[in-house]
């Protein structure tokens, strides 16, 4: 079904970007 | 539905309820006071959006457009300056929302501006990982429209 693949295709790069977030720590102040 | 517009406000809005801010914050207009934006700054970062300036944000409003201009002026420009001093992020190069369009007529577009501020503070702040991990459980449509904000907050990030 390719809306099934389409929406976890989506659901990855949401995944793959809120990830790379979490592991980047930028907010340390001073 | 929505045109792209509006989605950012209204997926931000949705957000934004997460917090569950004594202040309602279900539609536009009721965002427009300011009372449950700067309610959910105090959680975002307690110290730099302390209880001194919680003070200067008036609850009672109404629907007196100039206090809920002067309420969202100072939340405006206390986000700003939380990008500048404690994020040390230059955030010169993003279009700040026009706070007088906020304050008279909800106006999405503006109000959708204001909101990818705060949710920028969010996604930086000492507990961006409780902030992220709350958007990770957010349904699918409304983690693409914030994950599209985060990005262009951060687009030049390195400079």
């Amino acid at each position: 079904d390719p809306n099934m693949k389409a929406g976890a295709a989506n659901e990855g790069v949401l995944a793959n970007f809120f990830n790379s977030l979490l592991s980047k720590k930028t907010g340390s102040p001073g | 539905m929505e045109n792209s517009e509006t989605a950012l406000a209204e997926s931000l809005i949705i957000w934004l309820q997460t917090f569950n801010t004594p202040a309602p914050c279900r539609t536009m207009e009721e965002l427009a006071t300011g009372a449950a934006m700067s309610q959910a700054l105090h959680q975002i970062d307690p110290t730099w959006f302390n209880e001194a300036w919680m003070g200067r944000i008036k609850t009672d409003v109404e629907d007196n457009w100039r206090l809920k201009m002067s309420n969202l002026k100072k939340i405006l420009q206390k986000v700003v300056d939380y990008y500048n001093e404690v994020l040390s992020q230059d955030i010169s190069y993003f279009p700040l929302p026009d706070v007088s369009l906020v304050a008279e007529h909800s106006e999405p577009v503006e109000m959708g501006r204001l909101l990818q501020l705060i949710l920028g503070c969010a996604v930086r702040c000492e507990q961006q990982q409780e902030y992220i991990q709350i958007i990770m459980t957010m349904e699918e449509s409304v983690q693409h429209v914030v994950m599209k904000a985060i990005q262009e907050l951060m687009k030049k990030d390195h400079s």
